[in-house]
């Protein structure tokens, strides 16, 4: 491979660093990749704090940014999700790109006020997004 | 898959994510028709679940009861222990449960003073309407809760007899006298050192609960004297001017799809995210197989 890049780097024109820098870009991971992003909410904000007793906030992430073309292994995405892409980008753009969704959450322990006026204490499973992946 | 794919139209189309003024930029297909309350349809059981007694439908269900102050402590306190600030279940071996009601007797139980020198205490008439736990919901244990009104002064330490029966609705719905069946037991209870006294009724009461029962009648009646049993004294104050109506509190194991089961999820997600997990029968004991090796390691 070091040979292939200096045989590269020969075709390559002498150019300014700028355009060394662009010329490389198209094997960089997009700017704004696929990744989990913090969204924290408080139960009062929806004006359910009179029946959430706990907890007061709640954190339940959300993934969001472009799946870059290559995604095997560092979203750990089925080999589905690279012929999806090639799909879209050489036989039907109507096929929708990869997306970039949650690929494992962690519960939630809520105390509710039921309407009996009896109180809950409940695990509730899949609460907080915690690593995504693109499919 | 279809479940998730439900999920994300339904959290797009739940308005929980998308302000209500964007609503207009969704997809046509999720835009639900003018009748039906905005997402309500669409919602995944879990937000069904907690939209339900939403303020917006707080009104509209039978008027909601307020919980007793000191019940609402109690469960703050557990809540405490089960979870961490940002609510996330603490993973210790004695925390078998995923679920914990406390219910407060109904309004209508009598309170019966018996007179203090018959020794016959403190006795009192339950009702509980157990109408919330769901068909899924497993008992795992079951306790009367006591909690003592720390302003009357009562002897530091009491040596109490209990006698806890259940009481029978014939089938013509009114509660017969006969008791099914009864229970007497002793206990020690140091009152400086605890607000809280809780007595285990796991096997007096799972008959009952196994079965599904809706309203549990029980009579509670306290024998107690000052001090320890050796020196049996007569008891100096009123018992039950400190003994608050006791609250049921029920430990379950929610075997729902939405219900957090730590021994099922840390296992199979983990290993094969795709793989439906498979969900540990209500039958099984969930400490059964703790710490027991098999040839394929731990089972869960």
């Amino acid at each position: 491979s070091r040979q292939r890049r200096a045989e590269n780097l020969k075709e390559v024109p002498a150019t300014t660093p700028y355009n060394l820098s662009e010329y490389f870009k198209q094997f960089l991971f997009p700017q704004n990749e696929c990744e989990l992003h913090n969204f924290r909410l408080s139960f009062s904000q929806l004006k359910w704090d009179k029946w959430i007793i706990a907890p007061h906030r709640y954190s339940p992430q959300y993934c969001k940014g472009d799946c870059p073309r290559v995604v095997r292994h560092r979203y750990g995405s089925p080999v589905h999700t690279m012929v999806q892409n090639l799909i879209y980008e050489k036989l039907d753009s109507s096929v929708p790109k990869p997306s970039c969704v949650p690929a494992e959450y962690s519960p939630l322990s809520v105390l509710t006020i039921e309407p009996d006026g009896s109180i809950v204490y409940k695990e509730y499973e899949d609460m907080i997004a915690t690593k995504c992946t693109c499919r | 898959s279809p479940r998730t794919r439900g999920r994300a139209a339904a959290d797009r189309a739940s308005g929980l994510l998308v302000a209500p003024e964007d609503s207009s930029e969704l997809n046509p297909l999720l835009r639900l028709p003018k009748g039906v309350r905005r997402s309500y349809a669409l919602l995944p059981p879990l937000l069904k679940v907690l939209a339900d007694r939403g303020p917006q439908n707080w009104q509209s269900e039978a008027p909601r009861l307020r919980p007793d102050s000191r019940a609402l402590r109690y469960m703050k306190r557990l809540y405490k222990m089960s979870a961490t600030k940002e609510g996330i279940p603490k993973a210790t071996k004695s925390h078998l449960y995923n679920t914990v009601r406390l219910f407060t007797p109904c309004s209508e139980c009598k309170h019966r003073l018996r007179d203090l020198t018959k020794g016959d205490v403190h006795s009192v008439d339950l009702l509980f309407n157990l109408d919330r736990v769901t068909a899924l919901e497993y008992l795992l244990k079951s306790v009367l809760l006591y909690s003592f009104d720390t302003s009357v002064p009562i002897s530091p330490s009491l040596a109490c007899m209990c006698h806890l029966s259940v009481k029978e609705q014939d089938s013509s719905g009114q509660v017969c006298p006969s008791v099914s069946h009864s229970i007497a037991f002793s206990l020690h209870l140091e009152v400086r050192k605890r607000k809280w006294v809780e007595i285990d009724v796991t096997s007096f009461l799972q008959p009952l609960i196994a079965t599904k029962r809706r309203n549990i009648h029980m009579a509670v009646n306290f024998t107690c004297l000052m001090g320890d049993a050796q020196h049996n004294t007569k008891l100096e104050n009123p018992l039950n001017m400190a003994l608050v109506p006791p609250s049921l509190l029920l430990y379950l194991n929610d075997t729902s799809e939405q219900a957090y089961h730590r021994w099922n999820s840390l296992r199979h997600t983990r290993k094969n995210p795709g793989r439906p997990r498979q969900r540990i029968s209500p039958w099984d004991d969930p400490m059964g197989d703790i710490g027991k090796e098999t040839s394929q390691g731990k089972r869960a």
